[in-house]
């Protein structure tokens, strides 16, 4: 059987100013993941590092480079699954984490449940040793103008945004 | 939104999906992402899939399992992927993409917003693309 890995790094507008970074990291997460697989490493373990690749770069809005909600907060969402067992795990509205689909592989490796969500999220990522890290580890300067720009001409913005589809997770 | 999927070679798929959501979004709103079946579903005996795009649109879709249950009906991967977002667009008017690997090692991706960064290897062959239509090969 060939291994083989697809990667997306999110389906909107790209701006042409991001568009460069994100195929480039697209690509290196493909090929990140691929070496795992070519290493006899399993479908899980690629899937989870290539991910853990794009959350830390700051072009995609998962982990470093999150968006922040109309509280001035990041809310981070995440889910892994394996097809042998359908075995799955998810965290959503956690906070503070830096690779949220790691903490997702977490509830899926260690607890009975398939989703955890706020607090209660953060509270298990505490327990399986996962540190917080500062908000401003997660996100950019470029994040906090989008924020400040929305939230000062949020209705005229919202207009606009829908017209561009940058209203997408 | 980034995500991956993956088939090994024992044969076995995973798939796994991240997002930070919508600037200034409604706190405590959750799309698909975290969901199974709307941000990703896999299944040995088909293939995985891992989605993007308009969380509330995914979710009203189940996306994922809907492009699974395509691929178990005998759509390929790339038909399956095509024909559900075109069905998601129909019925609540909402737009993403989606990439899909199946249990055969069949790849597949598509999006009906404007650019999608996707990236994908196998046989040792890297591909690659960004605006519609568009298929690069090639090394990193």
């Amino acid at each position: 059987m060939l291994p083989a890995i697809v990667i997306h790094g999110g389906a909107w507008a790209i701006p042409d100013n991001l568009a460069e970074a994100s195929v480039l990291a697209v690509k290196e997460a493909a090929q990140r993941g691929y070496e795992i697989l070519q290493g006899g490493g399993s479908a899980l373990d690629a899937v989870e590092a290539a991910v853990i690749l794009l959350e830390d770069n700051p072009a995609f809005d998962a982990g470093t480079g999150a968006v922040l909600n109309e509280d001035g907060e990041v809310e981070l969402d995440a889910m892994i699954m394996e097809g042998k067992s359908l075995a799955a795990g998810g965290v959503c509205c956690v906070k503070n984490i830096k690779n949220p689909v790691q903490l997702a592989r977490l509830v899926m490796e260690n607890t009975d449940h398939v989703l955890l969500s706020g607090q209660g999220a953060n509270t298990f990522a505490k327990s399986q040793g996962i540190e917080e890290v500062p908000v401003e580890i997660l996100v950019t300067e470029e994040s906090k103008r989008e924020w400040e720009t929305y939230m000062q001409f949020r209705k005229t913005v919202k207009v606009l945004f829908r017209e561009r589809q940058s209203d997408h997770d | 939104t980034v995500g991956a999927v993956a088939v090994d070679s024992n044969g076995n798929v995973a798939c796994a999906t991240s997002t930070g959501g919508i600037t200034a979004k409604m706190a405590g709103r959750v799309g698909d992402s975290p969901l199974i079946g709307s941000g990703g579903y896999c299944d040995n005996d088909v293939g995985a899939v891992s989605c993007t795009g308009h969380g509330e649109s995914i979710l009203k879709v189940c996306l994922a399992r809907h492009i699974i249950q395509l691929m178990a009906d005998g759509h390929t991967a790339q038909q399956g992927v095509e024909a559900a977002l075109t069905s998601m667009s129909r019925k609540v008017q909402g737009t993403g993409g989606a990439v899909v690997v199946s249990n055969k090692g069949e790849l597949g991706m598509h999006f009906n917003t404007e650019r999608m960064a996707w990236a994908a290897m196998r046989n040792g062959d890297l591909k690659w693309g960004l605006n519609p239509g568009e298929e690069g090969i090639g090394v990193l």
